[in-house]
């Protein structure tokens, strides 16, 4: 997949934690996602999204993250921290 | 917050329109509030849940149209993005609150190209707002991201998936059980846990007026033709047959009688005859009206065939002629002339496509037409193409399900009067 811009890798970040896919950065170190922990967020989107788990931020992801959609997040925080834990 | 609060605990809530769209051209008031009602109206009619609009500020779902940053910790995002968000059950003052991005341009009835389709957001979101959580299936309406208008609101028929997540939450709307009203005790006892366990034994299925009843014990479930449970909780038999005695622990067989389409239960000895779900006076009655054996009979079912109604028990069965009361002679006989069904069946049952079906224990069998042969691939799993299981489910050990009557010996089938897993009803 062509690299991706630093705005798309931003935006796509924004979007994963936004709607429960990835912990909010820490508040205090600011402490940014680890890649391991942005594949497995990417895979767990793609697959609540019905689309191919690549783990990693094609098209196709991209495209389904421009999609109009309810704002409430996919993952409730208590079952992301339950997952986190 | 966010994180799904299970669900209401009162039945009535209120609703109220507090703002509408800016953009009204494009949606009168009136118009809103009537999507608003249907869209509520799509949850209420399958669940005990009823809403009302009320004047005041105090409502339970309070619906706004607003855009950007409205003060609850979710902006809006402009035309796109996000469009919708409401908030789960609960006590806190926002509980319920469904909240539309008014950057958007709302429609009804408009081309998917035009904008979004109020009414399909407005389900998705009141679905939210009693407590269902987004989901991937593919056909639910709580999918995250927006699919396109889902038609006309007088006709819109929520995906089965919602309906099952949603009766599991509040149970089901239903004109026969008492929905509990609040502050007063249900009239209903609450059956112990018997949701449908797909290692039950369910031993017949049979049309009733477009529905099939399946029974274990006392208790029965209904599917739709479309093999859809209507619910997952069952009905308790005597309350919904009025007449049968309330000590019957469970039924032999049931069929629906040619001709006048009265419902004939069976149990040991005796008969009783019902209309539609009352019992007619002058019963139980003796089988031996019929000429039945005395030990009581397995299975009845009325074969599309010739329209006469077949008794099994053990290994034999009984043709009789519903029209003229009288049995055919030279019964019973041998029921191996029944190509490949087994002995001692639990029910039978005919059904719309025309062949004739029979139950034994977690199996069944299909006979097409007018044959007397089972088809071939036969018997199949009940759990899997009568109550839709998955493979996991279907063929799990059955030890939740087994109570201590029905820990017998699996070489050979109990007599089903002993397990209490009679299953029978009637056809249409």
């Amino acid at each position: 997949a062509p690299s991706l811009t630093t705005e798309q890798l931003d935006t796509g970040v924004d979007w994963l934690s936004r709607f429960g896919y990835l912990p909010p950065p820490d508040p205090v170190t600011g402490q940014l996602q680890t890649k391991e922990a942005l594949t497995k967020a990417i895979k767990a989107m793609q697959k609540f999204g019905g689309l191919k788990e690549t783990g990693v931020l094609d098209q196709a992801t991209l495209g389904l993250m421009k999609l109009p959609r309810c704002s409430l997040p996919d993952v409730s925080q208590a079952e992301g921290a339950k997952r986190r834990r | 917050s966010l994180t799904p609060q299970n669900k209401w605990n009162k039945r009535h809530l209120s609703w109220r329109v507090k703002t509408y769209p800016k953009d009204s051209a494009l949606l009168g008031r009136d118009t809103v509030r009537a999507l608003m009602y249907y869209a509520l109206k799509v949850w209420s009619d399958i669940t005990p849940l009823n809403f009302h609009e009320v004047a005041g500020s105090d409502a339970d779902i309070q619906i706004d149209f607003t855009k950007a940053d409205h003060n609850d910790g979710y902006p809006f995002d402009g035309p796109g993005g996000t469009v919708a968000h409401a908030f789960f059950p609960g006590e806190r003052f926002t509980a319920g609150d469904t909240h539309f991005d008014d950057d958007e341009a709302w429609t009804f009835r408009s081309p998917d190209s035009h904008g979004m389709d109020l009414f399909a957001v407005a389900v998705h979101e009141f679905g939210h707002a009693i407590g269902l959580v987004h989901t991937s299936a593919m056909e639910s309406i709580m999918r995250p991201y927006y699919q396109g208008p889902v038609g006309d609101p007088l006709k819109y028929d929520l995906p089965y998936e919602d309906k099952v997540r949603v009766w599991q939450l509040y149970g089901v709307r239903d004109s026969v059980s008492h929905t509990n009203q609040p502050g007063r005790p249900s009239q209903t006892p609450e059956p112990p846990n018997k949701n449908v366990t797909y290692s039950n034994h369910f031993n017949c299925f049979k049309v009733l007026f477009c529905g099939v009843l399946l029974r274990t014990g006392k208790y029965f479930w209904r599917l739709t033709r479309e093999k859809h449970l209507v619910s997952l909780r069952p009905a308790q038999i005597h309350r919904f047959w009025r007449g049968l005695p309330t000590n019957l622990d469970s039924i032999d067989a049931v069929y629906e009688r040619p001709g006048d389409h009265k419902i004939v239960f069976f149990k040991g000895l005796k008969y009783w005859v019902f209309k539609d779900n009352i019992v007619e006076e002058g019963y139980p009655r003796p089988i031996s009206d019929f000429g039945l054996p005395t030990e009581g009979v397995d299975a009845a079912f009325v074969w599309l065939h010739n329209d006469k109604t077949y008794f099994f028990k053990d290994k034999h069965f009984w043709r009789y002629d519903d029209h003229l009361r009288r049995m055919d002679l030279g019964y019973p006989k041998e029921s191996i002339l029944w190509k490949g069904l087994p002995a001692q069946l639990d029910d039978a049952m005919r059904w719309s496509d025309g062949s004739s079906y029979f139950f034994k224990g977690k199996e069944y069998w299909r006979v097409p037409g007018s044959d007397m042969e089972v088809e071939a691939g036969y018997p199949r799993l009940i759990a899997k193409d009568w109550l839709r299981c998955t493979e996991m489910q279907s063929d799990s050990p059955d030890s939740e399900t087994k109570s201590t009557e029905t820990r017998v010996n699996e070489h050979h089938h109990p007599d089903h009067a002993e397990n209490g897993f009679e299953v029978c009803s009637c056809t249409s």
